[in-house]
């Protein structure tokens, strides 16, 4: 292949049946979105790293997916986000955590990467890096969804039932990103 | 969690990777995603790797670079590199625990998409505009 591109939102313990044909397809969607995003990048000679971040910024954009506005929340009900990338060419690389107001980390991750002399800038620091940088702020209210607030809800809840997390499916769920 | 890995025209590799972290997490915890080697590696000589699962299990496993070391150490293809350490390496560390998968793309472009779970939302597309898009196993 000249140029190939692959993604991914997320792995865990799906079932089909579980899964509404409605629900599916919504995914499916934005997956083809996403990736169609970086595949015209490539298609047209503009580098994998472009690539990459663009096509990050469309799923971190959704609701749907773990990042960016469809974090999960934290056990104080915030939203804390990581990212990172690396290009194979320099082997440089960029890596932030624990921010709460940059809009797409990702972009935080790269501008860490390029215009930084370090590999990883952390919570408050980051963020303050990356309104240097002129990357999108927002209000920590954007990444509130109610799906993922119920979420944290039943996870609080099975933690009070003083049942093991081996056995119990929803604190079992919550570890995965 | 969400990732991308890619190869373009000019033969260089990136991937990154971007994410929430975990419900519930406290005391300012961290997962495998903006560890490097971890969650993310891309070398040219190898390949572009972003991982998405359990967390503490993909730093253990330093996941990523595992890949990209077994095919430049043992000369593995992508695919049996991948395998090797999603389906081998990282169910053993702890009985059972290290559980999610990684997407991959090597210098030729050839992918992997490879989880030890029941499912993983995941997508490609080649150079011919060929669209693949599963979730489920």
């Amino acid at each position: 292949n000249e140029f190939s591109i692959v993604i991914h939102g997320g792995a865990g313990f799906m079932k089909e049946d579980n899964f509404s044909p409605e629900k599916q397809k919504a995914y499916k969607k934005k997956l083809e979105e996403a990736i169609r995003v970086g595949y015209t990048i490539l298609k047209d000679g503009g580098s994998s790293l472009d690539a990459v971040e663009k096509t990050i910024n469309i799923l971190e954009d959704s609701p749907l997916f773990n990042a960016g506005k469809g974090a999960v929340f934290t056990n104080e009900g915030t939203n804390e986000h990581d990212a990172s990338i690396m290009d194979g060419k320099t082997l440089n690389a960029g890596a932030s955590a624990g921010t709460k107001t940059v809009k797409n980390p990702i972009n935080l991750a790269r501008a860490i990467m390029e215009k930084s002399p370090h590999v990883m800038l952390a919570r408050e620091g980051a963020e303050t890096f990356a309104e240097d940088q002129g990357l999108t702020i927002v209000d920590p209210e954007y990444f509130f969804t109610e799906k993922r607030m119920k979420a944290l809800e039943r996870t609080k809840a099975s933690e009070n039932k003083k049942v093991t997390a081996l056995y119990d499916a929803t604190l079992k769920a919550s570890k995965f990103g | 969690t969400v990732g991308c890995a890619a190869l373009d025209k000019h033969g260089n590799l990136a991937a990154g990777t971007s994410t929430g972290g975990m419900t519930n997490k406290r005391w300012g915890r961290i997962g495998d995603s903006p560890i490097i080697g971890a969650g993310t590696y891309a070398n040219n000589n190898t390949c572009a790797v972003s991982s998405t699962g359990w967390g503490e299990y993909f730093i253990r496993g330093m996941v990523a670079y595992d890949i990209s070391a077994l095919m430049a150490y043992k000369n593995l293809s992508l695919k049996e590199a991948a395998h090797e350490v999603i389906q081998n390496k990282l169910p053993s560390i702890d009985e059972g625990q290290g559980n999610g998968g990684i997407i991959a793309v090597d210098k030729n472009g050839n992918i992997a998409m490879e989880f030890n779970t029941s499912g993983m939302f995941r997508a490609t597309m080649n150079d011919k505009g060929e669209l693949y898009i599963g979730i489920f196993k």
